[in-house]
């Protein structure tokens, strides 16, 4: 049997809408350490994998390794009945073909149970190797997916060029073009507030920004992203799941013919 | 293309 259950029932659905844009079905691993999925979209540009640790959950139990097949819209649309501060506890049971939700509110007083049926999905597991990037920049992830919305009005790619002053998030297109410039920060009260670039190398990598725009529907989740970019690498876009893991979103990047 | 260069830096562990 597996089972977990999470006081803040709101985060999970977070982690749903972030990634239910770009795969609209995966394959769960369930094991004693926690939760982790993996999956790419169905153009093979852009990967994500998602860990959410056991110890991140009130209870958490596993009995045996599980891979379960979820629609992502589906189990979205479940989540939706839920109420903003119920408990969430999902169970799958011995020999069950459904995964059960089952919502809490925080009175005791309104409980509801869904029930949705498992798929037979077929994955292929992709190794991401551990990468030193030429540079990572953290900035807030509000700022980031307005930054992405603004930018596709100008252009379908946008180029960020990172220096060890600032990063420059550019696009240009058929109505015209467009950049916006930001400075590392020197001096901020709030930490989530602040850009701060680690640098060994400049970089200047061009994205498309449909899947930019995708990766935001993560940021409600956490305060900052983190973009690891090396020349002719895959980016990776890294939303932290409170203290209990993260979605880590990597895509190509364009290159010029 | 960049698809294939973005499938070439995963791999497939056996």
């Amino acid at each position: 049997m597996f089972e977990a259950r999470l006081a803040q029932g709101s985060i999970f659905a977070k982690v749903i809408e972030g990634l239910r844009e770009l795969v609209t079905e995966a394959t769960w691993e369930c094991s004693g350490n926690g939760i982790t999925l993996q999956a790419m979209d169905s153009s093979h540009v852009a990967l994500v994998s998602l860990v959410l640790r056991s110890d991140g959950f009130e209870t958490y139990r596993c009995d045996r390794n599980m891979s379960l097949g979820i629609s992502l819209t589906s189990m979205s649309k479940v989540l939706k009945m839920m109420g903003k501060d119920d408990t969430l506890t999902i169970r799958v049971n011995d020999d069950s073909d459904a995964i059960v939700l089952s919502m809490e509110s925080q009175n005791q007083e309104e409980f509801a149970e869904y029930e949705l049926r498992l798929m037979d999905l077929d994955s292929e597991h992709l190794g991401i190797p551990d990468t030193d990037y030429s540079c990572v920049v953290k900035m807030p992830s509000t700022k980031f997916s307005r930054i992405c919305r603004d930018m596709a009005i100008l252009g379908d790619s946008v180029t960020i060029c990172s220096t060890k002053d600032g990063v420059k998030f550019g696009a240009k297109g058929d109505v015209g073009q467009g950049s916006i410039r930001l400075n590392q920060s020197t001096n901020v009260d709030k930490e989530e507030d602040a850009v701060s670039i680690e640098l060994r190398e400049a970089v200047a990598l061009t994205f498309a920004v449909r899947y930019l725009n995708m990766f935001c529907k993560a940021a409600p989740l956490s305060n900052q992203v983190n973009l690891s970019m090396s020349e002719d690498t895959p980016l990776m876009c890294e939303f932290k799941v409170g203290d209990m893991g993260h979605i880590r979103f990597y895509l190509a990047p364009k290159i010029e013919d | 293309s960049s698809r294939q260069r973005f499938l070439s830096f995963f791999f497939i562990p056996h």
